[in-house]
């Protein structure tokens, strides 16, 4: 995350792959499950052997005796409705819940953020040397309308898709945070309403973020748990 | 420091049947301590080929036969790893083959090999023991005679022939960096012998095999998980950590593997990607390959020719994730370029459908992967919990793809492959079809038990140095 600081999440989890290096963020939104961007994995049906999900830590690497940290090996992927640019991946295992470790909100179906709600990322991600990159780093971003969106970015944000303000310095999310959680503060609760996917280039001022909007695709996550 | 493992090629969860009932089972050793102390005990016995290692109870059961004897039979086993001496199993010879075991009984003009016991037709001086493994008419190399195993032939105007067995150097060669290569060279170039890849002495390291089934990390076989120049393998010499192995490669060098090409997406993990992006997902721009600074890296574009390191565009030389680059900023060395579309690896759409098509009633009966889907009036591989009697309003034919829960995402399938129950159809929304926008002004949402952190942000912020 660029622009950051260092901060709590504790339903962000870091993926990791079988060297055991973090390649990209995640959200926990069961104690089994994780959502996550399709752009992480290289396919829908990659051998998951060796990789892990590991929460319940700030750190980018933690010692093995960090008190927190919970690491629990992925046991199946599910990719997202095609244009989603979504996976969901169930754990070998639930995870703890703790004052570490806690389920985000999923969102209504199709709920539509309102424009000025304060939200935040989070990620272990590439930090163009504004932060620690050695912590969990959270940046605190304002969500503003598709129509307002569109302006800069000439109408090629889909409704599936959601915008953040474009700030003069640069915050956002960068490499290594793709599948972390836009949560936004509402009616008293966090809740998971976009996932940070690609944009072209990272936290880049004067430039509305696009997200993933989670409630158009929270049908199919209930789905898949269901199933 | 090498282990007494190394002589045995293994075999994991399967058993060696011996069909012949009066031979009946070989004692089990209970209590050894593991494999290497079976492999210690079995390797100096002339009549132990093989011997079964019980990971559960740790027991060793030595045998007298290998896979290529006669009334033997190899079985998926739950409980035991086989181990079976090299000289017995391996098809290729290892310098002159004076250890080969093997069972090959023809010369290479094709002339059926003479049992060494018979002195008929051609009279001989080389009588089977136990030592000598001169066993029925199989080629061996009593005389350590440079060009490998040979015998004595059943023309008698062909007193004897070579075989023509290959070195294990010769079997098997190496496209581009040797990814793929799966033979038995389990020596370096500079004749070092190499450690196992499931042991982590004399040298540990991060290659297990079971986190590396895609790389076959088989025995102490030379190997290339991490995209190295060609494949290398951790010796067994405590001071040489790792080293090359010199091996043939195959034809020219340029050609890719199997995987097609892409020029504006990447596919899979991208090692087909041969697009000019430039730049790191944080918009820095990457070094060139065939620069050393400001980092200085092995990749040099000619020892990997076939990767296309191209000036600075993004590749993926060595297997990681997606296409990366080394950048131009010298405090961060490399990064992915995750910015770099990834193609879509859905089939193309065969119909089309209207809304979320609960509608739909066309006979399409494949996801978007191309799977096949399940009739939805079977039971496997999955128990649905909607049927033609439970849903008789979807139209649930044969296994015709619908949707009867109302999906938003349009038309599905319980399918055909036991590992995804259910996935969307090679379908897509009709063109003019104009879902209903979602951009609506929001409701009140209430939520009870998750999305709370303690203590919130702001409070611990104040607590942080």
């Amino acid at each position: 995350v660029v622009g950051g600081q260092p901060g709590i999440s504790p339903w962000t989890v870091s993926l990791r792959n079988r060297q055991g290096q973090h390649f990209c963020g995640g959200s926990l939104v069961k104690e089994q499950w994780v959502l996550t961007a399709r752009q992480c994995f290289s396919s829908c049906h990659v051998p998951l052997t060796g990789y892990e999900v590991w929460l319940g830590t700030m750190f980018q690497n933690p010692q093995p005796g960090d008190p927190g940290l919970q690491r629990v090996p992925v046991a199946k992927l599910v990719c997202g409705p095609s244009g989603s640019q979504l996976v969901l991946l169930k754990l070998e295992r639930p995870a703890t819940l703790n004052q570490h470790v806690a389920l985000i909100c999923l969102p209504p179906e199709r709920y539509v953020v309102p424009p000025e709600t304060k939200c935040e990322i989070a990620g272990w991600g590439e930090t163009k040397d504004t932060g620690n990159n050695a912590v969990l780093n959270v940046a605190s971003l304002t969500v503003i309308s598709n129509q307002e969106c569109n302006i800069k970015h000439r109408g090629r944000v889909r409704e599936s898709e959601m915008c953040t303000k474009a700030l003069l310095v640069p915050v956002g999310a960068c490499e290594g945070d793709y599948g972390g959680p836009l949560a936004c503060f509402t009616h008293d609760c966090w809740v998971l309403e976009g996932i940070i996917i690609p944009n072209r280039v990272c936290a880049r001022p004067r430039w509305p973020a696009i997200f993933m909007r989670v409630s158009v695709f929270v049908d199919w996550i209930h789905k898949v748990i269901r199933l | 420091q090498r282990s007494p493992l190394n002589d045995f090629q293994t075999l994991r969860g399967t058993e060696l049947q011996h069909l012949l009932h009066a031979e009946g089972p070989r004692p089990w050793q209970e209590d050894v301590a593991d494999a290497e102390e079976c492999a210690r005990r079995c390797g100096p016995l002339l009549d132990c080929r093989a011997f079964h290692y019980n990971v559960s109870s740790h027991g060793c059961q030595l045998l007298p036969w290998t896979q290529d004897s006669p009334h033997t039979q190899l079985q998926r086993s739950g409980r035991c790893d086989l181990f079976q001496k090299k000289d017995y199993v391996q098809t290729c010879i290892m310098d002159n083959g004076v250890k080969y075991r093997g069972t090959v009984a023809i010369t290479t003009g094709g002339l059926p090999c003479q049992h060494w016991s018979h002195r008929f037709p051609n009279d001989h001086r080389y009588m089977p023991t136990l030592r000598n493994g001169l066993e029925e008419n199989f080629c061996r190399n009593p005389d350590g005679d440079p060009r490998g195993p040979w015998c004595y032939t059943t023309d008698p105007a062909v007193r004897f022939q070579s075989c023509g067995i290959k070195s294990c150097r010769e079997a098997a060669c190496i496209w581009c960096n040797g990814e793929d290569y799966r033979g038995a060279v389990d020596h370096t170039e500079s004749g070092r012998e190499c450690q196992r890849w499931d042991l982590q002495r004399p040298h540990p390291h991060p290659f297990e095999p079971g986190k590396f089934l895609d790389k076959d990390l088989d025995d102490n076989y030379c190997r290339n998980p991490d995209g190295s120049e060609r494949p290398w393998c951790y010796t067994t010499d405590p001071q040489v950590e790792r080293e090359f192995c010199d091996l043939p490669r195959c034809g020219s060098e340029t050609q890719p593997r199997h995987e097609a090409t892409t020029l504006n997406c990447f596919r899979g993990k991208g090692e087909g990607y041969r697009g000019t992006a430039n730049t790191t997902a944080a918009g820095v721009p990457c070094q060139r390959w065939d620069a050393q600074s400001p980092h200085q890296h092995r990749f040099a574009p000619e020892k990997y020719a076939c990767k296309d390191l191209r000036e600075n565009f993004c590749r993926n030389p060595d297997g990681s994730e997606a296409p990366w680059c080394f950048t131009s900023r010298p405090g961060m060395r490399v990064a992915f370029c995750y910015q770099i579309r990834r193609c879509t690896d859905d089939m193309r759409p065969e119909d089309c459908y209207h809304g979320a098509g609960e509608r739909y009633r066309g006979s399409i009966s494949r996801t978007r992967k191309g799977i096949l889907c399940q009739r939805w009036s079977a039971e496997t591989p999955h128990k649905p919990q909607f049927t033609p009697s439970s849903a008789p309003h979807a139209h649930l034919e044969e296994n015709f793809c619908r949707n009867p829960d109302g999906d938003s995402h349009g038309p599905w399938c319980y399918t055909t492959d036991p590992g995804t129950p259910f996935d969307y159809c090679a379908l897509q929304p009709c063109d003019d079809d104009q879902p209903p926008s979602i951009l609506e002004p929001p409701d009140q949402v209430l939520f009870e038990k998750c999305g709370k952190r303690v203590p919130p942000l702001d409070q611990h912020r104040s607590k942080l140095r």
